[in-house]
């Protein structure tokens, strides 16, 4: 079961067990150029000594004696630091949330809780396209109300400029007036026959 | 494998803004 | 506490100690043994060497790796980080491999700042629609009432 550490690579941006690795392959590599190096040294040396025995493949021997002794050491040791740098250096203890992962510990939320959040944001968008299709029609009202209203005191405006004229003219109650009237040029109509009648 | 980790948790870091960018234009746009 | 950059160098630097001290002058001294014979001082200086390249390339490998991955930055911010969730007991978030699970928390305080405009908006709207409403009925009832006042003039001129 690999741990693949995802978090601790999200917060690195590697992975630790690749930070080890690479520490690994570098410490081997090094081990391994060193123990050319000393070979090489011992080889020459060897060369400039008359009647040497020693041939360059019993040093190579000797050298992979001691480099299989080291690199069993080292692995063991670098699997020692291994542990304890993934556990003490390069992990994210079970506590701790990352700074851009906060958001997760002030809002925890539930797919019901965010569906929920959700639709209630979509009523309100309705509610507020009714309210504002509400006042369109409201001030459509007013406008219209403005045109009827207008309209409406004309005609009584209408009214009142011919009540005025009657009152400049001294009539006072229309309605008697015209009553009066009425007699008047009953009485003349009368008087028209009469006259008519005494002329015939 | 590794380089799939890698890239599952840079993806995990940087794609919230990157979401919440067009997220908040959306409701910027929305309210406009 | 040490911080994470200390521990760190300290177990590299035990490490490369252990390995230093496992690679004994004895052990190389009788893997070297046929040159050793020939050659004991030179065998020691050889050794030394060995022993002081080694140390030299590891320590060096190590500051590389530092700088390459900026280690010492980020140990020392995640000391911060840790210290400052030391109150918390139990275990934090962790992504669930759900994006769309995940990304949910990342959305919500806009979700609830939009929503907390819209519920301002539509209070803003329905104050104001209550007050057009309002004279939209009291321009009914004025409409109304010139209606009468138009029919009493005319009845009356009937």
């Amino acid at each position: 079961e690999v741990d693949p550490m995802a978090y601790e690579a999200q917060f690195f941006g590697f992975t630790p067990q690749t930070c080890m690795l690479r520490i690994y392959l570098a410490f081997q590599d090094y081990l391994f150029e060193v123990m050319q190096v000393v070979e090489g040294v011992i080889v020459k040396k060897l060369d400039k000594m008359p009647g040497c025995q020693i041939s360059p493949s019993q040093v190579r021997k000797c050298t992979e004696e001691f480099l299989l002794f080291m690199r069993d050491r080292f692995d063991k040791l670098f699997g020692k630091m291994e542990e304890v740098l993934l556990q003490l250096v390069l992990r994210i203890p079970k506590n701790v949330l990352l700074p851009e992962d906060k958001v997760h510990e002030q809002y925890p939320c539930s797919s019901e809780e965010f569906q929920a959040l959700q639709e209630e944001i979509r009523q309100l968008q309705l509610q507020c396209r009714a309210e504002a299709a509400a006042q369109q029609a409201l001030r459509a009202e007013l406008e219209e109300q403005k045109v009827v209203k207008a309209e409406l005191e004309k005609v009584l405006q209408w009214f009142d400029d011919l009540e005025k004229i009657f009152r400049e003219q001294g009539i006072g109650s229309l309605q008697e007036s015209l009553a009066f009237l009425t007699q008047s040029s009953k009485k003349l109509q009368g008087v028209l026959k009469e006259v008519e009648q005494k002329s015939g | 494998f590794d380089e799939l980790i890698v890239e599952t948790a840079k993806k995990r870091k940087q794609w919230p803004k990157k979401i919440l960018v067009h997220a908040i234009q959306t409701m910027k746009a929305e309210q406009e | 506490p040490q911080g994470r950059a200390q521990v760190f160098s300290t177990v590299v630097d035990a490490f490369l100690k252990k390995l230093l001290a496992a690679g004994s002058y004895q052990k190389f001294a009788s893997c070297y043994r046929c040159f050793y014979k020939l050659q004991p001082q030179l065998t020691r200086s050889i050794y030394d060497q060995f022993l002081s390249q080694l140390q030299s390339s590891i320590t060096e490998e190590i500051q590389e790796v530092k700088s390459e991955g900026n280690l010492e930055g980020l140990f020392n911010s995640l000391d911060k980080i840790v210290e400052e969730a030391k109150a918390r007991e139990e275990p934090a978030w962790r992504p669930s491999g759900i994006p769309e699970q995940d990304v949910r928390s990342a959305l919500v305080p806009y979700l609830l700042k939009h929503r907390s405009y819209l519920r301002q908006v539509l209070r803003e709207q329905q104050e104001e629609n209550r007050k057009v409403a309002e004279s939209v009925l009291a321009g009914r009832d004025r409409i109304v009432e010139l209606q009468q006042l138009i029919r009493a003039h005319k009845e009356a001129w009937q």
